[in-house]
C-alpha cells in the first residue's frame, strides 16, 4: 500500500528529525504523516486491528507535535540568552 | 486475514524537549 508506506516514511523521518533536535522540521513531518495515515484509515481498506494501531499512533504523533509546537512558540518568544562578560 | 497483520509504525522519541528560559 503506497499511501501507508508514505505515511510510515514520513513518521519515521519525523522521529529522526525530532531526535536530531530539528523540531520545526519534525513538527511539519508529524503533521504530514498524520494526514496520510488518516487518509489511509478513511479511504483505503485496512483490517480493524490495523486501523486501531494507526489511530493510536496518530494520537501519539499529534501529542508530540503539540509539544513541539509549544516548545517552538516559547522559544520564539523567549529573549536571546544574555552573554556573560 | 489480509490487512490484519501487525503494522510496524515508527515510535515517537521519548526525549524531553529542552527547557526554554
Amino acid at each position: 500500500n503506497n499511501n501507508l508506506q508514505k505515511a510510515i516514511d514520513l513518521a519515521s523521518k519525523a522521529a529522526q528529525e525530532d531526535k536530531a533536535e530539528n523540531y520545526e522540521e519534525a513538527l511539519r513531518l508529524y503533521q504530514h504523516a498524520v494526514q496520510y495515515f488518516l487518509h489511509v484509515v478513511k479511504y483505503e481498506a485496512q483490517g480493524d486491528k490495523a486501523k486501531q494501531s494507526i489511530r493510536a499512533k496518530c494520537a501519539e504523533y499529534l501529542d508530540r507535535a503539540e509539544k513541539l509546537k509549544e516548545y517552538l512558540k516559547k522559544k520564539e518568544k523567549a529573549p536571546a540568552k544574555p552573554v556573560k562578560e | 486475514t489480509q490487512g490484519d497483520a501487525d503494522l510496524e509504525l515508527p515510535e515517537v522519541p521519548e526525549e524531553e524537549l529542552p527547557e526554554v528560559p
